[in-house]
C-alpha cells in the first residue's frame, strides 16, 4: 500500500508544520 | 476526571479527545469562520459564472482536480494531529485517508456553503450549481449541494463539524484494515465525545442520529465521484495522466 501510495505516504510522513 | 462516561471512558479522557480534535480541525481548515463570514456575500458576477460555463470540459475538470487536491492535503494534516492516529500502523494511516479524505472535504465544506442562496466557495468567490455546468455531470454537481445543503440544515457547531470529520475518518466500515480493534477503539470514543457535545448544545434528541444518517450518502456521493472520474478519464486520458495533480490520481484513479 505504500508503495502504490508514495506521495500520501511521504505526507504522512512530513513533520507537522 | 473519574466521573466515568460511556463504556467507561472518563469524561476527562473524552472532553480531551475533542479539545484535541477540535483544535486539530481549527488549525486545519483552510478558511476560518471569520474569513468564511467575510467571503459569504462575495459571489462570482454573471460573467464570471459564464466565463466557468464556456471553460473546456477538461479545463475545468483540471482546476476542480487542482482545489480537491489542495483541501485534501489540508485533511492529511488534521489526521496527523488527532491523538491515537499516528499510533495506528501505516497501512492503516493510508487505508483510512484514501477511503475517507473526500468525505472529510464533502463534509468541511458545508463550512464554505451558503444554504441561503445555494452557493459554495470557489477560486475566491461564491458560485452556484451553474458555475459547474461545463464538469459534465450534473448529476454528482447536484447531489453535493444537496448533500452539503442538508448539511447546513442541522446547524453545527465548528466543535461538532470536527467530531464528525474525525468519526467520518477514523471508521472501521474501510476494508482491509490491518488493525481493525485499534481503529474501532478510537473511533467509539470520538462518537462518545460527539455524542456528548451534541447532547449539551441540542434540545433535538435526534440531532446525533441525523447526522450519523448523513454518511451514507457522503459515501455514495465518492462513489458517483469515482465513477465521473473514469468516465471523463476515458475520454480525456492524456488531461488526466499529465495534468492531473499527482496525490489526486493516487488516491481516486
Amino acid at each position: 500500500l505504500k508503495e502504490k501510495h508514495k506521495i500520501l505516504h511521504q505526507l504522512l510522513q512530513n513533520s507537522t508544520s | 476526571d473519574s466521573q466515568l462516561g460511556p463504556n467507561n471512558v472518563s469524561m476527562g479522557e473524552l472532553d480531551r479527545i475533542a479539545q484535541n480534535i477540535i483544535k486539530s480541525h481549527l488549525e486545519t481548515c483552510q478558511y476560518t469562520t471569520e474569513e468564511l463570514q467575510q467571503l459569504a456575500w462575495q459571489t462570482h458576477s454573471y460573467e464570471e459564472v459564464k466565463m466557468y460555463q464556456s471553460k473546456p470540459r477538461d479545463v475545468l475538470w483540471q482546476q476542480c482536480a487542482i482545489q480537491i487536491t489542495h483541501a485534501i492535503q489540508y485533511v492529511v494534516e488534521f489526521a496527523k494531529r488527532i491523538s491515537g492516529f499516528m499510533e495506528l500502523c501505516q497501512n492503516d494511516q493510508i487505508l483510512l485517508l484514501k477511503s475517507g479524505c473526500l468525505e472529510v472535504v464533502l463534509v468541511r465544506m458545508c463550512r464554505a456553503f451558503n444554504p441561503l442562496n445555494n452557493t459554495v466557495l470557489f477560486e475566491g468567490k461564491y458560485g452556484g450549481m451553474q458555475m459547474f455546468k461545463a464538469l459534465g455531470c450534473d448529476d454528482l454537481v447536484s447531489a453535493v449541494f444537496d448533500f452539503a445543503k442538508s448539511l447546513c440544515s442541522l446547524q453545527l457547531t465548528e466543535e461538532e463539524i470536527a467530531l464528525f470529520s474525525a468519526a467520518v475518518l477514523i471508521s472501521t466500515d474501510r476494508p482491509w484494515l490491518m488493525e481493525p480493534r485499534k481503529v474501532q477503539k478510537l473511533q467509539e470514543k470520538i462518537y462518545f465525545a460527539l455524542q456528548h457535545i451534541m447532547q449539551k448544545n441540542h434540545m433535538d434528541e435526534d440531532a446525533l442520529a441525523k447526522l450519523i444518517s448523513r454518511i451514507p450518502t457522503l459515501s455514495a456521493l465518492c462513489t458517483l465521484h469515482t465513477e465521473e472520474l473514469q468516465a471523463f478519464q476515458q475520454l480525456h486520458p492524456e488531461t488526466v495522466n499529465v495534468l492531473f495533480p499527482p496525490l489526486y490520481k493516487e488516491l481516486f484513479n
